[in-house]
């Protein structure tokens, strides 16, 4: 699964999410990523997410609308990607990741899987990491 | 109030570092950097746009086989390709997305025309398909999208299912993630 997420100069936000789903799934099968609320969701009264990890226990918590209610709560979006990503463990035991940027530019990422493939960009700085830590 | 400082925030999956054993993290560094560079240039200037960026730098990642969307999907039992993509603007809370659709280069792109051009949120297979000839989005044949690695990757889940193995067993075994 690969998604994005951006606030522009005028204040718009918006995510995006695409994935080609798990190996071996059944044919049919729709996980998370294409429906609002849970493989995205955003508001430009608050900002936007995107996410990823096993879509069915995405579905079950609404994790990109959890995400963004916590911002809305006025967490950080770094602490309300964490809290969102770690009831998502405690409820359903799936981890996974997910990434989130405010109305005002602030930014978080945070996966407790392995690791997880990020980059951002701001002010024309480029940083990216694999890894916890990093 | 003052203008936010334009911020582009992608990821790549957070199991796209499991694939049978052979994990290319330098090439996943290199898409992912590009992937930013090039959303990141609709965030710059006076057409600064929040939904080009995350379409473009989506794209990126599709276009890239290393990830899994686009060329290089993971694999259904039937051994095809079925791909899923949203995308939603903040200002309006318009949203378009498809699902299963298994010849579109750009699925994200596709769900932006749905958002655009039609009163429906998601859709689906066949539909998304006459949808996409309707608004002139290029099919592809469907094997295009199907990678070598991706091929092996489901050899090796089925032959764990023959086996009669659980999928926490394969996953252990395998170190697979059975993520999205």
């Amino acid at each position: 699964t690969v998604g994005a997420v951006a606030v522009d100069a005028h204040g718009n936000v918006a995510a995006a999410t695409s994935t080609g789903g798990i190996t071996g799934q059944m044919i049919g099968r729709v996980g998370d990523s294409p429906l609002i609320g849970n493989g995205v969701y955003c508001d430009n009264a608050v900002g936007a997410a995107s996410t990823t990890g096993r879509g069915e226990e995405i579905a079950k918590v609404t994790l990109a609308r959890n995400l963004v209610f916590h911002m809305e709560q006025g967490l950080s979006p770094q602490d309300a990607v964490e809290k969102a990503l770690n009831f998502m463990q405690e409820r359903r035991g799936a981890p996974g990741g997910a990434i989130a940027v405010s109305k005002n530019g602030d930014f978080g990422y945070y996966f407790n899987t392995k690791a997880m493939i990020w980059a951002s960009v701001q002010n024309g700085q480029l940083h990216y990491g694999v890894y916890p830590g990093e | 109030m003052m203008a936010p400082s334009p911020t582009l925030v992608i990821h790549g999956g957070a199991g796209a570092l499991s694939h049978t054993g052979y994990v290319d993290v330098d090439g996943l560094k290199s898409g992912i950097q590009q992937a930013a560079r090039l959303g990141y240039r609709h965030l710059v200037g006076q057409t600064s746009s929040a939904i080009d960026a995350v379409e473009a730098a989506v794209c990126s990642l599709e276009d890239n086989p290393l990830f899994n969307a686009g060329r290089g999907s993971e694999l259904t039992l039937g051994g095809t390709v079925e791909m899923d993509a949203i995308i939603m603007e903040g200002r309006d809370l318009r949203a378009g997305g498809v699902t299963c659709v298994r010849n579109i280069q750009n699925p994200v792109s596709l769900a932006r025309l749905v958002m655009e051009k039609t009163e429906h949120v998601l859709l689906a297979g066949e539909g998304a398909n006459k949808f996409a000839r309707e608004v002139g989005v290029v099919e592809m044949p469907p094997e295009e999208f199907i990678t070598e690695p991706r091929r092996k990757q489901l050899e090796n889940y089925l032959e764990f299912q023959r086996a009669g193995k659980q999928i926490h067993d394969k996953d252990r075994e395998l170190g697979i993630d059975d993520h999205d």
